[in-house]
Order: C-alpha cells, then structure tokens, then sequence
C-alpha cells in the first residue's frame, strides 16, 4: 500500500497547477524512491516529468509498485479543499480503485478526507536519454516567466541563442521583433537572482512561446528555473524541488526557416 | 503547431 505525508499540501497544489493545463489524465507512479509522473501533451510536442522523492514525504511508505491513474481536473478539484499549509496524506491499497487524500489544518482540530476514483490509463514511457547538454542557463524563474510573456505579445515563437556573450531570447512578430539579452550575473545578497551560464558550445533554437508560458506556470514552485540546451534536441526547462525532487518539462524545438 | 518537431522524434518510446 501507498502512504506519503505532505507537510504543505501547497506543493501538490502548485504542481497539479503548473501540468494540468498541458497533461489531462497521467498515472503517478509509486514505489519505494517516491512519486514520478511522465506525460506527454495531445500534440506530442512537450513532456513533463515529475520525480517527489520519498525523502520530501514524511513518512513515506510503498510496499509495492502501484501505478494512480488520476485525471488532473478532478485532482484539482479535490486540491482546491485543501489549505496551503495543511499538512497532506496520499493512501491507496496495493491494487486500488481510489486514492484517498486527507487534508489535516496544523492549526485546528479539522480533517478533510476525499477519495478519487482511479482510472485505467494505458500510458507508454519514453526514455530519456542521458545528455551533455552543449549551455546550461540558471536564472530567476519569475524573469523567465517575465521574458516568455513579453516575447509572446509579439510573436509565437523565440529564438534562445547561447553564446559567449550571454543568452539571448529573440522573437519576430507581424508588430516587429524584440530581444533580452542575459549575461552571468551573481548578486551575493539574493543568490535567487543570479543568472548563471554554462557553455561548451554555441546554441540557436526555436520554441513554441505557447508551451513555454505553459511551463511558466511552475515558477512559484521555485525561484531558480534551470534551462538545458543542445543543437537539435528538445529544451529542459527544470525546477528544482527540496531533497531532489523536481519538475521538469522538455519542449521539442521548431524547425528553423 | 506549423513547423514544430515532435518530442517522440527525439525520445522513444520504451
């Protein structure tokens, strides 16, 4: 049997709310190392993966492999009863037709309890493979967030150029065209504004604007959004979690003109 | 969405 103990019910919140628009029904994948979730979008252009180790519940128990297969509306919806800061328990039987959530408030005697029915999703995995990714950018979530939705006024897609002078995001639009420009940037003070960059080699690719404001939906998740980037392989747009645990979305590039 | 790869082009499918 399944049973994870959230401290803050905010984390499931704010990760069901960055996927939900962009996966509908997933299954989240439980064994001893924690909660995964892996899922494509309709259109097969993005992916999301979702690692919750078992070291960000306490306590964490799963005897078994057991596969929720949830619609993310109605997990949102049962979401929706709970408080941020309640404290969060998933529990399922080792074959189960529902998973039970209970919600318990720190602060008073109240306990939420609701069950989700569970249903049969017949959901392939895709391997991953491991990559050496030619320009690893770490910079704010918030100013990522803030770029995507400034560009997308203009254009549906963007460029992201990496080279020695920075990463640049630039887009074209029917309006006219803009550009950010980032360089390294270490602010000792708020080490959550740095902006760092990681280059073997130069990078220029084209996404879907559309996807990655999409993506932007899990920047209250972190403040730091890490994005990996090689010449003809799909982005990784990472936030990273507590005891490793993390979001991770890849984008697959558009074909340059 | 015009012009845009697919990601099952890059990670297949285990």
């Amino acid at each position: 049997m399944l049973e994870a103990r959230l401290e803050q019910a905010n984390l499931l919140k704010k990760v069901v709310d960055a996927i939900k628009d962009l996966v509908q029904d997933c299954n989240f994948d439980c064994n001893d190392s924690g909660i995964a979730l892996q899922a494509m979008d309709n259109s097969h252009v993005a992916l999301v993966s979702m690692m919750l180790k078992s070291e960000s519940f306490s306590p964490f128990r799963c005897d078994r492999n057991i596969a929720l297969g949830i619609n993310l509306t109605s997990l949102t919806k049962v979401l929706r009863a709970a408080q941020n800061e309640d404290i969060l328990t998933l529990k399922a039987e080792d074959a189960p037709d529902v998973v039970n959530l209970v919600f318990e408030s720190a602060e008073s005697d109240r306990i939420s309890e609701y069950d989700i029915k569970l249903m049969d999703i017949d959901q392939e995995h895709l391997g991953i493979p491991e990559t050496e990714y030619a320009a690893t950018i770490s910079m704010p979530s918030a100013e990522f967030q803030r770029i995507c939705r400034d560009l997308m006024a203009l254009s549906e897609s963007v460029s992201i150029e990496c080279s020695k002078e920075g990463v640049k995001f630039a887009c074209q639009g029917d309006i006219g065209s803009g550009s950010v420009t980032l360089r390294s940037h270490t602010n000792v003070d708020k080490p959550e504004m740095n902006v760092e960059i990681d280059l073997t080699e130069p990078v220029s690719l084209t996404f879907s604007l559309k996807y990655l404001v999409g993506f932007c939906k899990a920047s209250s998740l972190s403040g730091q959004v890490k994005l990996c980037l090689s010449n003809e392989v799909p982005l990784l747009v990472e936030y990273a979690l507590a005891n490793n645990s993390y979001l991770r979305f890849y984008l697959a590039p558009k074909i340059g003109d | 969405v015009k012009n845009q790869k697919s990601i099952l082009g890059f990670f297949q499918k285990k």
